[in-house]
């Protein structure tokens, strides 16, 4: 049997408003080691991976590897019923067709459960090398939220490019052009809200707004976002989730013929 | 003008 508590019970609710409309339906692959997603979106141009540790939950048992296979706009149907400040509890049997849900409200006077119907999916997992990038970027996630938020508006793709000088956001349309240049910046006293820069090698790369846009939903759920560039390969970016884990979010770069 | 990627040309499929 799988069951999982999480005390703060809206960073679920965060998780899936921020993964829903990216992709529509996944695997929750649980095993002793906590709860992992990988999914792309239908264009195969964007990428989610999800992992949730063990120990980050109030209490964690997992009997037997299991995938869930979870629609994400229904699984956001049922958390929007549970409460903010609500403790939440994920079961399901051994080789379950439903995942159950429990809420229970802070003062443990409200408790409600619903059943959420399994899928089947058949999962393309995608093998994902760790490796060094070119230049990680620090940022306030709000930072981030804003500038691919006022771009989205002027053009549909941006260049990121990363030197000494900073990081640099650059997009064109029919308006006009824009750029926003993000310093190295840690004179905040608070790491949050600090931009950091490290920089191997100096690199550009186009990618297009909409999903750099998209991923921004996450920005409730970490006051920090990193971004990871390399020549030719996907940006990575990703939020912390406090001591539960971490969401990575992957695009594909534009392509010059 | 630049293609979209596909993350396919990027990563294997397992």
């Amino acid at each position: 049997m799988f069951e999982a508590r999480i005390t703060q019970g809206a960073v679920l609710k965060k998780l899936v408003e921020a993964l829903k409309e990216l992709v529509t339906e996944g695997n929750f692959d649980v095993s002793s080691t906590g709860l992992q997603l990988q999914a792309m979106d239908s264009s195969h141009v964007c990428l989610v991976s999800l992992a949730l540790r063990e120990d980050g939950f109030e209490h964690f048992r997992c009997d037997r590897n299991m995938a869930m296979g979870i629609h994400f706009q229904n699984l956001s149907k049922i958390l929007k019923c549970a409460g903010n400040e609500d403790t939440i509890t994920l079961k399901a049997e051994d080789n379950a067709d439903q995942l159950t849900l429990m809420f229970e409200s802070s003062n443990q006077d409200r408790i409600s459960d619903f059943d959420l119907k399994l899928m089947s999916i058949e999962s393309e997992h995608l093998g994902i090398p760790d490796q060094e990038y070119s230049a990680e970027i620090k940022m306030p996630s709000s930072e981030y939220q804003r500038i691919v938020r006022d771009l989205t508006s002027i053009g549909d793709t941006v260049l990121i490019s990363a030197t000494k000088e900073g990081i640099k956001f650059s997009t064109s349309g029919d308006v006009g052009t824009a750029n926003v240049t993000l310093r190295h910046n840690t004179t905040p006293e608070k790491p949050e809200e600090q931009t950091i820069i490290d920089l191997k090698e100096p690199v550009a790369l186009t990618f297009a707004l909409r999903y750099l846009n998209n991923f921004a939903k996450a920005t409730p759920l970490a006051p920090v976002v990193k971004l990871s560039l390399t020549k030719d390969l996907p940006i990575v970016v990703e939020y912390q989730i406090g001591e539960l884990g971490a969401v990575k979010f992957y695009l594909a770069p534009k392509i010059d013929d | 003008k630049a293609n979209q990627g596909r993350l396919e040309s990027f990563f294997t499929a397992l």
